[in-house]
């Protein structure tokens, strides 16, 4: 059966073990090796999210936001970014029928990562407030079944906290395209693995031959907002070996009520 | 209120840039913040279907009409803003983000946003020292009448001051910065609550990077002319 066309959030089922724990590499990982299950070293992930929102949630630190909890958490500084390089792992289903593709895609990890499915690996490059979007249609198993491995890797310059603190530590967050209030700020303790993780939404997107990207919506006024004009501007990306023959609509309702909708 | 449907090509293994006719309206429900109005969102979905296979691929937002004016007074050397003509006191409140562990839910951001509307403030501010805010946040700014000045990520004690005093050039690879305040401005801007970009907190940015953000994102000339002839406005 095939998939239907649209977007499935991944937020769910997901593991996460510390690299140097795992002694498989991603290609295993998502091969002949995949966790079984929350079994040591891997633990319930929590993505999107943090690895110390991870840790936390499986109370292997303690929560930093009560008492003087963060105190007892590793400082990045202090433990090397090996400590907060961590491995995300969970599977998923997608079958494709003919002429689909897959996208695979994240909305913000922080810093780097490496991304291996059912055995591929793809790079993907550092900064914090970027999207990924990688075509996985070639590489998903036919059956299906998918195994998903990434391993994130943390800011490249998480800097060190001055014994008496200050405003974004020792400035050295302020190298790399991230957030910096981690190092932390006048109103709050430094953030231990500085925010290191797979921190926004991750989907899986089943479209036809052509998809749209990033369509742009502008609008402009005249008459004293008495007429008002939208324009719209979008990409499409044929990624068949043929010329694509599209019927392309735009269509603006409002709601009424509930499920209404004015045409 | 608007249905309009295309027939284009799009050539194999290809990449295009498609703009839509404009769409015409009479008199629509305006977008206005909290406490001035009603925050009207209208749908807009885009669908292209592909000759032999059927639908290929869908995409839709929320999507307010609205226009929002900004300058720096002279007088007072504050920044006034004015939205669909009207000018409006700005109540504003300074945001870093939801939670620390960025355990960032729907849940949290519209009891968040939905506090601060409470509260009878009309626009939050996201400091350069915290994140870029997600489509989410600004679902429910849009939703609750929040205008958003959204913050590049540059600050003056990382990026210029601080003991001793930190890196003036900003980030070290000013290419990666711009990749990613561009592919941001692509994630957010059909927002009506986006109200302002700025290049960071308290300070400008390294001056290429300021240079490229302004380039990016100053007015297209087609709306430019327009503004010339008097004739209407950019939203």
């Amino acid at each position: 059966m095939a998939t239907v066309q649209g977007k499935t959030t991944l937020d769910s089922g997901w593991f996460a073990a510390r690299f140097n724990e795992v002694h498989f590499n991603g290609t295993q990982l998502t091969t002949t090796n995949p966790p079984s299950g929350p079994i040591l070293p891997w633990m319930e992930a929590l993505v999107p999210g943090t690895v110390l929102g991870t840790l936390v949630k499986n109370k292997v630190v303690p929560d930093p936001f009560y008492g003087l909890g963060n105190e007892a958490i590793l400082d990045i500084a202090d433990s090397g970014r090996d400590y907060y390089t961590f491995w995300f792992f969970t599977t998923f289903h997608c079958k494709l029928s003919k002429n689909q593709h897959c996208d695979l895609n994240f909305r913000g990890i922080n810093y780097s990562a490496d991304v291996y499915l059912n055995g591929h690996k793809i790079v993907l490059p550092k900064g914090m407030f970027r999207r990924h979007s990688l075509d996985v249609t070639n590489i998903l198993h036919p059956d299906g079944n998918n195994l998903l491995a990434v391993l994130v890797h943390p800011p490249d310059h998480p800097g060190s906290i001055p014994p008496e603190g200050g405003q974004g530590g020792d400035h050295e967050i302020g190298k790399d395209v991230a957030t910096q209030y981690v190092q932390g700020w006048d109103w709050i303790a430094p953030i231990r693995d500085r925010n290191t993780g797979i921190w926004d939404e991750v989907s899986i997107v089943i479209t036809g031959p052509v998809k749209i990207i990033d369509p742009h919506l502008v609008s402009s006024f005249f008459d004293n907002y008495k007429r008002i004009y939208l324009h719209a501007t979008t990409e499409l990306e044929n990624r068949s070996s043929w010329t694509a023959e599209c019927s392309l609509s735009i269509h603006v309702t409002t709601e009424l009520e509930g499920s209404i909708h004015l045409v | 209120e608007q249905l309009q449907t295309q027939n284009i090509s799009v050539p194999a293994k290809s990449r295009l840039q498609y703009t839509f006719p404009e769409l015409f309206f009479y008199k629509p429900d305006l977008w206005w913040p909290n406490g001035m109005g009603k925050q009207s969102l209208y749908n807009v979905s885009i669908n292209i279907d592909v000759k032999g296979f059927g639908e290929s691929d869908s995409w839709s937002q929320y999507f307010g009409f609205r226009k929002i004016e900004s300058h720096i007074d002279d007088a007072t050397g504050g920044r006034l803003f004015k939205v669909n003509g009207e000018p409006i006191f700005i109540r504003g409140g300074n945001w870093i983000l939801s939670d620390g562990l960025l355990r960032l839910s729907k849940k949290r951001y519209s009891t968040d946003i939905k506090f601060h509307a409470d509260m009878n403030f009309n626009m939050i501010r996201c400091w350069g020292g915290g994140l870029a805010e997600r489509p989410e946040f600004y679902h429910y700014c849009d939703y609750y009448g929040l205008l958003v000045w959204q913050e590049f990520w540059i600050t003056g004690d990382c990026d210029g001051r601080g003991i001793p005093v930190s890196n003036p050039n900003g980030p070290l690879d000013h290419d990666l910065f711009l990749f990613c305040a561009r592919d941001t401005v692509k994630l957010l801007r059909n927002h009506p609550s986006l109200a302002l970009w700025v290049g960071g907190n308290e300070q400008t940015p390294p001056k290429d990077i300021n240079d490229a953000l302004k380039n990016d994102l100053k007015l297209h000339p087609y709306f430019e002319h327009v503004n010339e002839k008097g004739k209407g406005g950019l939203s």
